[in-house]
């Protein structure tokens, strides 16, 4: 199974993860 | 034929160049047909038609009876466990799998069967919750991640789909509107103040009960049953019907959690604007963001709020229930596409927001606590890709118009089969 997310955000949001990193509940993902 | 095989002599010999010209000529051909082929799938809205596209491999996938092994894989994994094998049974699968059986809060011998324990809930505490702005709404891993280019989504490098095919696109003329819906709620919108089943109440006052309870703990919304949702407002007959999901009586209760996460989320009530977000429609100084959360089969398979934002609507789109592994995203365009899902969309205090959770044979059931109507991967006919339906949760909240949600609440799950 999988989660997509899609949303807008200022042009600078930034991402804090990299593809492959495991992520758990509540774990920063951006900002 | 071992004569032939052994006696025959091989005799090899150059091809003239023309043949190898002409058949990088028809190669080149072949390549600007499929191509023009693409650009006129179209159908009579001007959408792609998404079709099964891949190597052989995907092509022989697509022929197998997924949703069909997808339930009787549910209809398995629900049969009662003997309680002696239970504990033994489950830490075979924690062991192949890597659960962390010290994050449950229940013994072993407490789940009834195989599909209970994979929708297991954890202990209170052991998933803190990040201050930033957006956090994972999933265990999983973080398949990729970036920007929204000309509504082109990138499922793996080089592989992209259209945002509109993932999420849907408005249909106007909907028999059933959000006015006629609520017309015994409604929220005035140049003057701070909500009328609620005839009484009126300030947003300030509403506010304010906020303020005066505990603001740490997350009240318990009420719920409608099934019988309900399913009475009140019975669920469409064809594709491409609205209705309204949500049928919870507004309380006070309620309203402090909603006036909550309005607050969580920068936004005053009383500025709700009419209409909906959409992605299409983006502020100036903004970009649109996509990331892929893939949840392996031993991970906790609920998922939760990434942030504080209020879920507008729901669209249902039956589709199939191909594997959602890295290995099947690299080889299966539109993967995402072609999934059974539900695309939740919304608002939060950046504009639009929405989440996507995806189907997969073994997970083919999504729940989604607050939509007791919600029925995924049931028996019938397949709609054609791009098809769905929709609920609208605009009764869910008459301060929000919509479901609000905090930051890491458990929002459903994905269940086996």
């Amino acid at each position: 199974s999988t989660v997509v997310l899609v949303f807008e955000a200022p042009a600078d949001f930034e991402f804090s993860v990299h593809a492959g990193q495991k992520v758990k509940v509540g774990h920063r993902l951006g900002d | 034929l071992m004569n032939a095989w052994t006696e025959t002599p091989t005799k090899w010999y150059p091809l003239p160049l023309a043949v190898g010209a002409l058949l990088l000529v028809a190669i080149q051909y072949r390549k600007k047909v499929r191509g023009s082929r693409k650009e006129v799938e179209l159908d009579e809205n001007g959408m792609e038609v998404i079709r099964l596209k891949g190597p052989w491999h995907v092509h022989v996938m697509g022929a197998l009876p997924l949703r069909n092994l997808s339930r009787l894989w549910g209809y398995v994994n629900e049969v009662e466990l003997p309680i002696w094998f239970r504990p033994h049974g489950y830490r075979i699968y924690a062991n192949l799998f890597g659960c962390n059986l010290d994050e449950i809060d229940s013994p072993l011998d407490s789940y009834p069967s195989l599909g209970a324990f994979f929708y297991r809930k954890l202990k209170p505490g052991v998933r803190p919750v990040d201050g930033a702005v957006l956090v994972s709404p999933a265990d999983g891993t973080v398949l990729h991640f970036g920007t929204v280019k000309g509504m082109q989504v990138e499922q793996v490098k080089g592989i992209t789909y259209h945002l509109d095919a993932l999420l849907g696109v408005e249909r106007p003329g909907s028999p059933i509107s959000h006015a006629e819906h609520n017309r015994d709620m409604s929220i005035v919108d140049d003057q701070e103040f909500a009328e609620i089943n005839g009484i009126e109440y300030t947003l300030e006052q509403l506010i304010g009960t906020s303020n005066g309870s505990s603001g740490t703990s997350t009240p318990s919304l009420a719920q409608p049953t099934e019988s309900d949702a399913l009475l009140a407002h019975p669920p469409p007959k064809k594709y491409g019907e609205r209705f309204d999901a949500s049928v919870v009586e507004p309380s006070r209760d309620n309203l402090a959690h909603d006036a909550s996460v309005a607050r969580e989320m920068g936004v005053r009530p009383a500025m709700e604007r009419k209409g909906s977000m959409s992605a299409r429609n983006i502020r100036p100084g903004n970009s649109l963001f996509f990331t892929v959360i893939y949840l392996a089969p031993g991970d906790y398979h609920r998922f939760h709020s990434p942030t504080a934002w209020v879920v507008e609507k729901r669209r249902h789109f039956v589709g199939e229930l191909f594997s959602v592994s890295p290995w099947m995203a690299k080889r299966l365009e539109n993967l995402f596409v072609l999934n059974e899902r539900v695309a939740l969309l919304g608002r939060w205090k950046y504009g639009f927001f929405g989440m996507v959770p995806v189907g997969a044979t073994n997970v083919g059931s999504i729940k989604v606590n607050f939509d007791q109507a919600l029925r995924t991967n049931v028996r019938g006919r397949l709609p054609p890709p791009g098809a769905y339906t929709e609920a609208v949760y605009s009764n869910a909240s008459p301060i929000l118009r919509g479901q609000p949600l905090t930051p890491a609440e458990e929002m459903g799950g994905f269940r086996l089969g």
